[in-house]
C-alpha cells in the first residue's frame, strides 16, 4: 500500500509524504481562490485551471514560501533611525525546472500593533544580498536599493513585485543569498518621539512576518488554452 | 442468430456510486489543509450487451461486446468514469511552503461501458 501511495504522491507532484510539524497560516487570497474554485466545481461551473483571475496571471500552482532568514544584530551602535535589519530568504527549490514563473510577490506585514497612535512614520529599503551572509557578520553585502518606501501608517501587508528577481534566482539558485531588508524611523530626533522608537522597533520585530508568493504554470498540465487559441 | 437477453436488474446495471474520501483515513490529514474530504463517486454495474448503446458507451465498447457475444474468451465490456472533473487541495509540504494546486480526473461526473 504505500509503494502504490509514494506512486500516487509522484503524480500529484510530491516526492514524498509531506509530514509539517504544524500548519502555517494561510493568507486570505489562497483561502478565497480555494474556496472559489469549491465553490465553482459544486455547481458544476467550467473554469479554466490554467488562470489565476483573482491575481490576474496564468498559472495552475501557487505556493506561499515562507521566509527562512534572520535578524541581524549590529555590535556597533547602529544609525540612530535604523530600527530593523534582517535577511529574507525564500527556498525556491520546490518549483520543478519545467514550471514557468508567471508571479512572485513579496508581503511584508509589519503587524497590527506596530504602530502608537500617531506614531513615528516608517521607511523601508529592500535591496539584494550580493554574497552569501557569513556567520559574525553584522550586514551581508547589499546590492543597489530597488525599494525605498515610507509607510506613513498601519498598511495591512505591503506587497512588492519580485518576478524579475526570482526568476534570476530560479534559473541561477547560486544567487539566491537573500534579499536584504532594513526598516527606519522617519523624523527621529523630534521630541516626544526618541522615547517611543525602541517600543516601536521591539514590537515591528515580534510582529514582522515577510512571505513570497510564487504562482508557477506546468506547460504540460496547461497546454490546452494555447490549442483552443490557435 | 439473436443473442440471449442478459438477465441483468436495472440496479446492477453501470452507473454511478456516491464515495466521499476523507483524507484523514488515508492519514493525509496531517499535511492537507483544505479540503478535509471530497466526494470522488466510483464506477460500478454491469454493462450487458443489449444495453451497451443506452450506457454512455464508447463505440469501442460497443464492439468489444459484439465480440465478447461471438468469443467469451474476449472480456466484456467494464463500468469505467466517462466524465471526470478536478479538484482543488491547499496543503503544506516538507519545506513548509503552503500550496494551493488543482488536480485533474479526481472526481468522477459520469460512468460508461468502455
Amino acid at each position: 500500500l504505500q509503494f502504490q501511495e509514494h506512486d500516487f504522491l509522484q503524480l500529484l507532484g510530491l516526492d514524498k509524504v509531506p509530514s509539517p510539524q504544524k500548519f502555517q497560516p494561510v493568507p486570505r487570497i489562497l483561502k478565497k481562490i480555494f474556496h472559489d474554485q469549491e465553490a465553482a466545481a459544486t455547481i458544476g461551473v467550467s473554469q479554466d485551471l490554467c488562470f489565476v483571475k483573482e491575481l490576474g496571471v496564468r498559472g495552475n500552482v501557487l505556493r506561499l514560501l515562507p521566509d527562512q532568514g534572520f535578524f541581524l544584530y549590529s555590535k556597533k551602535i547602529p544609525q540612530a533611525s535604523s530600527c530593523l535589519q534582517k535577511l529574507l530568504y525564500f527556498n525556491l527549490s520546490a518549483v520543478k525546472d519545467k514550471e514557468q514563473l508567471t508571479m512572485a510577490q513579496l508581503g511584508l506585514d509589519l503587524g497590527p500593533n506596530t504602530y502608537y497612535h500617531l506614531g513615528p512614520e516608517l521607511e523601508l529599503a529592500l535591496s539584494l544580498v550580493q554574497e552569501p551572509h557569513v556567520w559574525g557578520q553584522a550586514v551581508p553585502k547589499p546590492g543597489k536599493v530597488f525599494v525605498l518606501q515610507s509607510v506613513p501608517w498601519p498598511q495591512g501587508v505591503l506587497h512588492f513585485n519580485l518576478l524579475d528577481v526570482a526568476k534570476d534566482w530560479n534559473n541561477n539558485p547560486q544567487k539566491n543569498v537573500g534579499l536584504f531588508l532594513e526598516i527606519f524611523v522617519k523624523g527621529h530626533g523630534d521630541a516626544g518621539v526618541n522615547f517611543q522608537l525602541e517600543d516601536t522597533c521591539v514590537r515591528l520585530r515580534c510582529s514582522l512576518h515577510a512571505s513570497l508568493m510564487v504562482v508557477t504554470l506546468d506547460p504540460e498540465q496547461c497546454h490546452h488554452s494555447s490549442r483552443k487559441k490557435r | 442468430a439473436a443473442l440471449p437477453a442478459p438477465n441483468v436488474s436495472c440496479k446492477n446495471l453501470c452507473h454511478r456510486h456516491q464515495l466521499f474520501i476523507n483524507f484523514r483515513d488515508l492519514g493525509w490529514h496531517k499535511w492537507i489543509i483544505a479540503p478535509k474530504g471530497f466526494m470522488a463517486n466510483y464506477c460500478h454495474g454491469d454493462c450487458p450487451f443489449s444495453l451497451t448503446t443506452s450506457l454512455n458507451s464508447s463505440n469501442y465498447a460497443f464492439m468489444q461486446a459484439l465480440m465478447h457475444a461471438i468469443d467469451p474468451a474476449i472480456p466484456q465490456a467494464v463500468c469505467i468514469p466517462t466524465k471526470l472533473s478536478p479538484i482543488s487541495m491547499l496543503y503544506q509540504d516538507n519545506d513548509d511552503n503552503v500550496i494551493l494546486r488543482h488536480y485533474d480526473d479526481m472526481v468522477v461526473d459520469e460512468c460508461g461501458c468502455g
